[in-house]
């Protein structure tokens, strides 16, 4: 059974099967993002503001990365990161929305690995890969998240598949050395 | 754009597990 | 109402011996090969590495050994109750053969069949001068007019019939007219009367005898005949191919369909995934998912179930056909990670253990955890690591302070079986090399070795131990040299509820996007020759000297590749993983390329 409450503008399905209860979660964030929206002209296009704030607060990060205060860089850019998610009203552009992230991310990916903190590394590049990014630079930083972790297995098949995407880079081709000598050492 | 952001949203609880696993 | 019964029971014994020998004689040709097969198992058995099944018994705890007799038990009774099927009813059948051949009845109809070899007093293979000097012997003999005076009218009567007839088996056999009617109606003056009846005695047909025969018959194809077939149609159509209920099976799918890629595949999902299964709920229907759940949680932690152990056993017995069914769904939704994560939950469900980045070490006996974990200022992780270091230093690691125990946990830890890659390639049979939309195999060259072993690389075993037989029953049935090597043998599982002896599952995966290709190939034979051998990496100090590649065994896997090569000519990446069932740690996962060339 459905019901609507008029005046939090919500719908609510009572014991509801998972994907009905994430069906209807999503019809009211919508709901409440409409609701919301000031504009009511909106479009696809991003919105100038938002976009506006997130370089602000992504350019500080980067500035605080030259001048070397690598926890501060990466406090700015998880604000720029968590603003891009927060911001953003679900019709803008997919597209404008997925590269502005991937971007954000990978610098976040290597300030986290600069400052050893490579669990979180690890979870944003596997957001990466989920998300299409199936870059040599990519499987890189994975294979070298893992060995730091000691997961050597895992890291000789994600630099054995970045070898087989590109056969022929020396980058990739030295951490598969490097971890097949861990490896040996690994197994006695 | 939403699944996008369920999938971001899950980063916190993988590092969770994966840090018990390993 | 012209039919003519079964008065002199000439007709029935013989339907009732067919019905029985139809039904004898495949029973009994099962019976004795499985006999003889059987015989066969154990002798492979016995002729591999033992070791392992030994201990196995040795440390298997009371509750799994008295499981495992009743189960044996209630195989027994099947069997001898087959047994005893197959004893009374040959025992019928000589009793029927005996009858029949003092049956006055059915005697005097076979006298009525005609024999002029008999009649002519000749065997079936005589010559037709024979049958002409026979037949003027007799004749001579049984003519009317060269019988004697003194001979009663009777007597005169019979020999004159015999005359007659010894006239038509020399007419039968020589006669082309006479030999036509003789071949065709078995009589040489043509057709003879026949007769058609009932094969059933009168007193059945007539009266009162009738309608319980008529209620027998109706019950029978009304009511016993249509329980049964249902019965066995329902149970088919329950089951898929690979032995799991459909119910379950479409529980699977339907998690597999659903699946979020950003959930994190642990042991917990599977174990989650089979305490849905619908043979534990058939199983045991008092019991809910739940506790389903928490036995199988208690089996691979090592914790009694307190009442529920029997049930418990119960259940992981089932896990592994659920294990496999899961997997071979998973491979077909192309997912690996749940495929790597089934294998995982068999190993840790056969051997108690969890998985951790510590399971090598935890699945072995005697060993305790804290101190494991706790203990030692190097992280050891791996078998191969742990033998880097002496006897007594092992023992400190593991916490094992009695010697007898530490060297049983040696032991078993040496017979482990690890595979070594020496040789992996995509093959073609007959080709050198694999050409666009051909059929190719992988080709593995692999080395059985233990953790205790010194490692060396694979090109110091020389090429020509690597070549495969290159005749042409090689090459019209490549898989053909894998059923010569030995059969598995019994796996250390203490803790499992049945001797099992495992196998590897091989999976392939391409490396472009990441995703199984194709169901896996069970591997079952190898040799594990090489794990008698004494090639302590902690005492062989020269590889060079010490190292003979001959006496060394190669095994072979080879695994059917499920789609012809492509159409274009380049490099193509597939990843091989190949995971035991059984042990934490043998595993290989390699990536190879097929190289498709004009």
């Amino acid at each position: 059974t459905l019901q609507y409450d008029s005046n939090s503008k919500l719908l609510d399905v009572p014991d509801a099967s998972e994907d009905v209860e994430m069906n209807v979660k999503q019809i009211n964030k919508l709901t409440q993002d409409l609701v919301a929206e000031s504009n009511p002209n909106f479009t696809p296009q991003p919105r100038e503001d938002s976009t506006a704030m997130i370089k602000k607060l992504f350019e500080n990060g980067l500035k605080q990365l030259q001048q070397q205060k690598m926890a501060d860089a990466l406090k700015s850019v998880n604000l720029a990161v968590e603003m891009a998610q927060r911001k953003r009203a679900p019709w803008e552009a997919f597209a404008v929305q997925l590269q502005e992230l991937q971007f954000m991310m990978k610098n976040r990916v290597d300030l986290c690995l600069v400052q050893g903190k490579f669990m979180d590394a690890l979870q944003d590049l596997d957001f990466l890969q989920n998300t299409g990014l199936t870059t040599s630079d990519v499987f890189i930083r994975k294979t070298d998240a893992l060995m730091k972790l000691k997961q050597y297995d895992q890291a000789r098949a994600e630099v054995e598949r970045g070898l087989s995407l590109d056969p022929t880079n020396a980058k990739l081709r030295v951490l598969h050395m490097e971890n097949t000598r861990r490896l040996a050492e690994y197994n006695g | 754009n939403q699944a996008l952001k369920r999938r971001f949203q899950a980063i916190l609880l993988r590092k969770e597990v994966f840090s018990e696993q390993w | 109402q012209s039919y003519d019964y079964d008065e002199g029971s000439e007709t029935w014994p013989f339907f009732v011996l067919a019905v029985l020998c139809v039904v004898l004689v495949p029973l009994t040709a099962m019976q004795l090969w499985e006999l003889v097969s059987g015989g066969q198992k154990d002798q492979d058995l016995k002729d591999q590495l033992n070791v392992l099944g030994k201990m196995s018994e040795q440390y298997a705890s009371s509750e799994i050994l008295e499981f495992r007799a009743k189960n044996l038990a209630k195989k027994s009774k099947w069997l001898a109750k087959r047994n005893l099927f197959i004893i009374a009813g040959w025992t019928v059948v000589a009793y029927l053969v005996q009858y029949i051949g003092s049956n006055d009845a059915i005697q005097d109809a076979a006298t009525l069949l005609f024999d002029p070899y008999t009649l002519l007093d000749i065997s079936t293979s005589s010559t037709d001068r024979e049958i002409r000097s026979a037949y003027r012997k007799l004749s001579v003999k049984f003519h009317p007019d060269k019988l004697t005076k003194d001979l009663s009218p009777e007597q005169r009567s019979v020999a004159e019939e015999q005359f007659v007839l010894i006239t038509k088996a020399y007419k039968a056999l020589t006669d082309e007219v006479t030999r036509e009617n003789f071949l065709k109606y078995g009589h040489p003056d043509g057709p003879q009367a026949t007769s058609h009846g009932i094969a059933l005695p009168k007193f059945l047909v007539d009266s009162s005898a009738s309608t319980l025969m008529v209620l027998g018959y109706i019950a029978l194809l009304g009511v016993i005949l249509p329980y049964f077939v249902s019965r066995w149609w329902s149970k088919t159509q329950s089951m898929t191919k690979k032995g799991i209920h459909v119910k379950s099976a479409s529980y699977f799918s339907d998690r597999l369909f659903n699946f979020k890629p950003s959930q994190v595949v642990t042991l917990d999902l599977i174990v989650n995934w089979l305490s849905h299964a619908e043979e534990f709920k058939l199983m045991f229907p008092e019991l809910g998912q739940e506790t389903f759940e928490t036995l199988l949680h208690d089996q691979v932690n090592r914790k009694h179930s307190g009442t529920l152990e029997t049930a418990k056993l119960g259940l992981v017995a089932k896990s592994h056909v659920l294990l496999f069914g899961l997997l071979d769904i998973a491979t077909t939704f192309r997912n690996l990670e749940i495929s790597n994560m089934a294998i995982d939950t068999l190993k840790a469900i056969v051997q108690a253990t969890p998985v951790s980045p510590y399971s090598q070490l935890l699945q072995l006996p005697n060993v305790n955890a804290k101190s494991l974990l706790e203990g030692s200022v190097d992280d050891i992780r791996t078998l191969g690591k742990l033998f880097t270091y002496d006897d007594a230093k092992i023992g400190k690691i593991l916490g094992i302070d009695d010697n007898t125990k530490l060297q049983e946990t040696l032991t078993i830890a040496s017979a482990i079986p690890h595979l070594k890659l020496i040789r992996a390639e995509f093959k073609v049979p007959g080709e050198s090399v694999v050409t666009p939309q051909s059929t190719p195999h992988i080709s593995l060259k692999v080395l059985v070795r233990s953790a205790k072993h010194k490692f060396f690389g694979p090109n110091l075993i020389p090429d020509e131990m690597c070549q495969d037989e290159q005749d042409f029953d090689s090459l019209r049935d490549p898989f053909a040299s894998i059923l010569e090597q030995p059969r598995l043998p019994q796996t250390f599982a203490p803790h499992f509820p049945g001797k099992r002896s495992g196998c590897w599952c091989a999976l392939v995966v391409l490396q472009k996007d990441g995703k199984v290709i194709q169901t896996p190939m069970l591997i079952d034979r190898l040799s594990f020759a090489n794990l008698n051998k004494d090639f302590d990496k902690r005492t062989v100090k020269d590889l060079e000297k010490d190292f003979k590649p001959e006496d060394w065994v190669i095994g072979t896997i080879k695994i059917p590749f499920s789609q012809p090569a492509p159409a274009e000519k380049g490099d193509f990446f597939f990843r091989v993983i190949v995971k035991s069932t059984e042990y934490f740690g043998p595993d290989l996962d390699f990536t190879l390329a097929m190289a498709v060339r004009e």
